[in-house]
């Protein structure tokens, strides 16, 4: 299994879709700062299911969705989409790709989708158990996170062993 | 529950060692426990020795020191419960040339357990990489693709 | 007390001001106070806007506009309480290149009020100073001075 | 009044003595990680009087003083000097050069000097006293300090301005 792609539309500075493909082994991200970046790292751990608005550097759910600038308005919803490879069936799902999605209105209301049919957060989980995938710490890498982990005092490095084992 | 957490503990501890070698070319590292005894809620201590230096306490090595030493650490994780795909927004920033080199030395050898997708502004991880994408900001307030392979312009 | 409190904020949040926009090429900061009313422990507040952005809290900005932030309120304090000279350790880790080019830009600028050491890893800022100090570390796990002048090698 | 040279001997990874000019207006420290450069930082916050050992990365004075390697022994004391140009006078001194020192033995136990001479660090506080300079936390910006400015709460960052004041 591997991602093939990424689908952003509404969601922090993307008011245009944008879709990146990652059909290499490793593929970079550069840009000026504030160009984005870190906003698609942000958008990787909110289609997963991220609960915290705090660990999107927000403060509230509807702070994902694009908030205007001085040319353009806000909109009115975000939505995200991660496209995964499933020709071999680590997902029990009998499709070659996989389409997570997960929409956000206003109110701040999350709906998921499985290959475009709606369904809970928890069918999410349930799919990508033991995939290692999933809204864990360590296979998403936010900017500044490395010098936090260096920094946990021993039972805070502990967390990161529980949520292994 | 309690044996699990042990027995992983003790999985990334032996993989965490080996990676740190691999990394710092040389030296050593150890994870331990605070309190054996106290499964339950103890803490994890990381002492580590950079190659020609004394074993020391993580915060009496420097900022690149301990950065690679935290990325020991994700990759010895990844060893031991690894995921199809990992995504590291710059990860690379407090390194210094050579280590950001032997970092994507690294990375490389790992493809063949998992796919990377790297945050950089850094030029020796660019020309390591595969495929590049360039992200600008427009005068909107909004993000753009600049152009899908900057590569051929990096070198 | 409190009076010198309440005039040495307002120096600094109007130097802030300045150096923000000179830092950023355009935009707009602002430093403002919890509570005006409780001067004796009111908190202190930045919200900033990069060009073409909106006005957002600072945790809403990116590492990099994040960085350049802080860096304007060390500058609007230096021209408020200058000292003679300051040490810079890794400032510019988190700025792209053309931010570090700005910034070592800026600091020329001061360099008829203050005395600057910096520490760095990125060539943009070796090739804008003056004179250049070489580390190395030895065998023996000491630093020694490599050579007094690397500026030549950078060329 | 500007900053002419340091000189640090036993000081962290500074077994053997190190002197370096700082004769031009910016002058730039580089090297591989681990290579010290941090430690000179050290030595300048700590001649200036630093006394919390957690703020030099230690857990007591004593880590200062280089602790010894594979191949060398520990040194039994560190010392750390700077020269300060006087020529305008800004210092209370009748001397073209002033020079700062500190020296610490292994019971932890600072003396202080000026000019060459034993001196409370009370009195090297009166002497840099209108300088700007001294152990006030923006003339030295030690590495990760900025990211904290940027992640401190309203209140912390208050303590910027207090000590500007
Ligand atoms: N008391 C001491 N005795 C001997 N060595 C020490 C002592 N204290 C610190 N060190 C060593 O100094 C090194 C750190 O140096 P420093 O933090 O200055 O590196 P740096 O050049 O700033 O690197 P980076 O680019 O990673 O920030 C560490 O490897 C540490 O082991
Ligand atoms: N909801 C939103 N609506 C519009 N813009 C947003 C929203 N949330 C964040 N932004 C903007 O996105 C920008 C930050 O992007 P991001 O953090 O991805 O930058 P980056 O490319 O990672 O930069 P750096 O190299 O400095 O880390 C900020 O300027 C911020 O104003
Ligand atoms: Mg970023
Ligand atoms: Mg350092």
């Amino acid at each position: 299994m591997f991602l093939k792609k990424i689908k952003i539309k509404g969601f922090k500075s993307f008011a245009k879709t944008i879709n990146l493909q990652f059909d290499t082994p490793i593929t970079a991200i550069v840009g000026p700062n504030g160009s984005g970046k870190s906003n698609i790292v942000d958008a990787a751990r909110w289609v997963l299911g991220e609960q915290s608005a705090k660990n999107l550097r927000g403060t509230e759910m509807a702070d994902v969705i694009f908030s205007g600038s001085e040319k353009l308005p806000p909109s009115s919803s975000a939505e995200v989409s991660l496209y995964l490879d499933n020709s071999e069936r680590v997902l029990d799902i009998e499709t070659d790709e996989v389409k997570i999605s997960r929409e956000v209105t206003e109110d701040g209301q999350s709906d998921y989708l499985i290959n475009d049919s709606k369904c809970r957060l928890k069918d999410v989980n349930e799919l990508l158990m033991d995939t290692g995938l999933g809204n864990n710490s360590y296979s998403i890498v936010s900017q500044g996170k490395i010098t936090q982990i260096i920094n946990s005092k021993p039972e805070n490095l502990r967390e990161l062993f529980e949520e292994a084992a | 529950m309690m044996d699990k957490f042990k027995t992983t503990f003790y999985e990334i501890k032996e993989q965490f060692e080996d990676v740190f070698v691999e990394l710092f070319n040389g030296g050593r590292a150890e994870l331990s426990l605070v309190d054996e005894t106290a499964l339950l809620d103890t803490g994890v201590e990381i002492i580590a020795q950079p190659p020609g230096k004394k074993l020391k306490k993580l915060t009496l090595l420097s900022g690149g020191e301990r950065a690679l030493t935290a990325i020991a650490l994700v990759f010895a994780l990844l060893r031991v419960n690894p995921s199809p795909f990992y995504i590291l927004d710059e990860i690379d920033a407090p390194l210094d040339d050579v280590n950001v080199v032997r970092f994507s030395n690294f990375l490389k050898e790992y493809t063949d357990f998992a796919q990377f997708v790297v945050v950089t502004h850094r030029k020796h991880m660019m020309t390591a990489v595969n495929n590049i994408y360039g992200l600008t900001m427009t005068d909107k307030g909004t993000t753009e693709l600049v152009s899908l392979n900057l590569k051929e312009q990096i070198q």
